[in-house]
């Protein structure tokens, strides 16, 4: 059968997970602040 | 003395970085401002030359870890941001 490409992996690594999500409600926050 | 210098390597880590943020656009622009607030003596700094070649070097070899890296980035701009000029002549005498 056919191998399945590599998906992103981001959300594999717990480090990184987090840095992305405290990263992401910065972004948020910085935004709704302006 | 290293501004130049720190332009390239901030062009570069935001070229690997935008590759592997596509799905959240809104990154790149972000970590832009951050780098435009920052204080012009830090961008020239040595601080940030080794802050931006250790994490450029590391994004390019660990994909997976974009956004710790990223963070990094933003938080050592964040450190350096210009001061805002206050307007403190209001404030009356004791």
């Amino acid at each position: 059968g056919a191998v399945p490409m590599e998906e992103e992996e981001d959300d594999d690594d717990p480090e990184n997970r987090i840095a992305k999500k405290m990263l992401l409600e910065e972004i948020k926050a910085n935004l709704s602040s302006d | 003395a290293f501004q130049a210098e720190n332009e390239q390597l901030f062009a570069d880590f935001l070229a690997c970085c935008s590759q592997l943020t596509e799905e959240h656009p809104e990154v790149v622009p972000y970590l832009t401002g951050r780098h435009q607030k920052a204080s012009p003596a830090f961008l020239g700094s040595a601080e940030f030359r080794n802050v931006l070649s250790r994490c450029l070097t590391r994004v390019q070899a660990r994909h997976h870890k974009v956004y710790v890296y990223i963070n990094e980035v933003c938080t050592v701009l964040k450190a350096n941001t210009q001061r805002r000029k206050l307007a403190i002549s209001a404030v009356p005498a004791p």
